[in-house]
């Protein structure tokens, strides 16, 4: 039987279906960017301001952007004595850089709403925004660690925005709407060589970028049973990343810098949520979490038999792997830092492990699944995100501080003639 | 396998469901009355969301009700409805505690029931 057949559920799993190729659904001119939010729009690419002209887009470096602005940060025009904003206010000599992170779930920000599945939390009126929740694949990259830029205040995802992008635009407002989210929901290194492929930039005419590289998860994570042989082997992984290093130095501008981000160690999920019941299970007290995790497994459809189990020999085997996997990323980091002609590469640890071992120094004790998306078990839910980009920001700024752009002493002056610069 | 996540969907959402009636005070069909109600009219895509709940409500309603009614737990519902199955030689999937005669057990006492609705729902299956 074939539930997508039945009647009601045909639209929705066609809706479901249309979503599936991670691509802008109206980008008229074809430039990546559009100028409608979700299915792959402006929550996760800057907001195109001509959905009619490829060279109008975020992150163009304009030419003097007199008369439209180009490159759709809200600065154009001129001033008084005829000179073009664009050149005073966003000058040459000044390094600008755009960001991308290429990633999984965690960077898209996976999160399921717990209206939805906790009876007690539960209203009729959160599901007024379900179209729009499934349009974005489930995710939630307005509000993530990377690419946030807005508090949306729906009770269905509550918690503060910080993101990497606000604080470069932050540093410099003429960066404004140059992001890209190009996560995708189970992507290993694998399917990045696809997913890499839907970067928009112009190596000649667009700003460089900083680029995360963050697959934190799938590549030790899968549904298999015997999940350990569907894991990537080092040499894999060795090959992929590289091959994606050199796929970005041939179609990104010069200059721009790659930050691999490590996986991280999942054995902290069950070991925080293991005694805690899960949303469904809460009013009867009747479902915890590794009983959650287990039916999820035995359906195959869970994101990862290696974290979400209670058997603690496969949890410390993934981990196994997924530490040999991070020294290849360490290594590659290493020797490749300068090797490539357009881009400088780094190595951060997954600044995810440092935000749950210092919330657990403050917190105490088993405080943890408080950072844990409720529903899913598994993923950082909106406090995490926020912490990992005040995490990572922090770290970028100490030990690579070339990574992030140059400071603009006119950030003020944008503020007053702009205002927000037409918005997000 | 199992029905993966058609089955995964169709035991939270019953499971949810269930519980909102207990814990709202409300009956079961009222409950499912207001399962379509929040949903807008149109997505940006032009798919007629409500319409779409509507017509599956009006499909699923009835077997439903007397589903809860006979106080069966999700699992057992959605292994009646077909969106769970136990493919020969898995083990078989559960989310809830275990009915009092195992899930087949259940549905064999349900036999009738199915019959009475999933025939008049014309799926080639029953």
């Amino acid at each position: 039987l074939e539930p997508c057949s039945w009647p009601g559920l045909k639209r929705i799993c066609e809706l479901a279906d249309s979503v599936l190729d991670h691509n802008p659904a109206v980008d008229l001119d074809g430039d990546g960017f559009s100028s409608v939010e979700a299915l792959r729009g402006s929550a996760w690419r800057g907001r195109d301001c001509s959905d009619v002209q490829k060279n109008i887009r975020p992150g163009v470096i304009p030419d003097s952007d007199k008369d439209l602005d180009a490159n759709c940060n809200g600065i154009y025009g001129v001033d008084a004595n005829g000179v073009p904003y664009e050149e005073t206010l966003c000058p040459k000599n000044l390094t600008s850089r755009g960001i991308v992170v290429i990633g999984d779930s965690a960077m898209a920000h996976f999160h399921i709403p717990e209206q939805w599945v906790d009876a007690e939390l539960f209203t009729w009126e959160s599901f007024s925004h379900l179209p729009y929740v499934l349009e974005n694949e489930f995710d939630w990259p307005m509000m993530s660690s990377t690419t946030g830029f807005v508090n949306i205040t729906w009770p269905i995802s509550p918690g503060p925005v910080h993101s990497i992008y606000l604080q470069m635009k932050e540093r410099n407002r003429c960066v404004h709407r140059d992001y890209q989210n190009l996560a995708v929901n189970g992507a290993d290194s694998f399917d990045t060589q696809y997913n890499q492929k839907r970067l928009s930039r112009d190596p000649v005419n667009d700003y460089p970028l900083l680029v995360l590289f963050a697959l934190v998860g799938n590549d030790v994570c899968n549904s298999y049973p015997d999940t350990l042989s569907h894991m990537t082997t080092p040499e894999e992984m060795r090959n992929n990343v590289l091959k994606s290093l050199e796929y970005l130095n041939s179609t990104i501008p010069a200059d721009s810098k790659v930050l691999l981000v490590g996986l991280a160690d999942g054995r902290v999920l069950y070991d925080s949520m293991y005694q805690r019941f899960h949303p469904i299970g809460r009013h009867n007290q009747d479902i915890t979490y590794p009983q959650f995790y287990d039916y999820f497994g035995c359906l195959q459809a869970t994101p990862c038999q290696g974290w979400m189990t209670s058997n603690a020999t496969l949890r410390d085997l993934t981990f196994e792997r997924a530490d040999k996997l991070n020294q290849v990323l360490f290594d590659v980091a290493k020797t490749y830092k300068n090797k490539f002609t357009n881009l400088e590469v780094n190595f951060l640890e997954c600044p995810l492990m440092t935000v749950l071992e210092d919330w657990e120094r403050v917190h105490g004790p088993g405080s943890i699944h408080q950072l844990v998306e409720a529903v899913d078990g598994f993923h950082p839910n909106q406090k995490a995100q926020s912490l990992i980009a005040q995490y990572s920001w922090k770290y970028l700024g100490k030990y690579l501080p070339h990574y992030l752009g140059d400071l603009n002493p006119h950030n003020h002056q944008i503020r007053d003639i702009f205002g927000d610069q037409g918005g997000h | 396998i199992n029905g993966g996540y058609y089955c995964f969907g169709c035991t939270m959402a019953v499971g949810v469901l269930q519980q909102i009636a207990e814990v709202h005070n409300a009956s079961i069909s009222e409950s499912l009355e207001s399962v379509c109600k929040y949903l807008p009219e149109l997505s940006s895509r032009g798919t007629h969301m409500r319409r779409e709940c509507q017509t599956l409500i009006r499909l699923l309603g009835p077997v439903l009700i007397e589903l809860f009614y006979t106080h069966e737990t999700p699992d057992v519902i959605c292994h009646a409805l077909r969106f769970c199955y136990t493919e020969t030689g898995e083990r078989e999937c559960r989310l809830f505690p275990l009915p009092k005669g195992g899930i087949p057990g259940r549905l064999e006492k349900l036999r009738p029931i199915l019959r009475k609705h999933l025939v008049k729902l014309n799926i080639p299956e029953f």
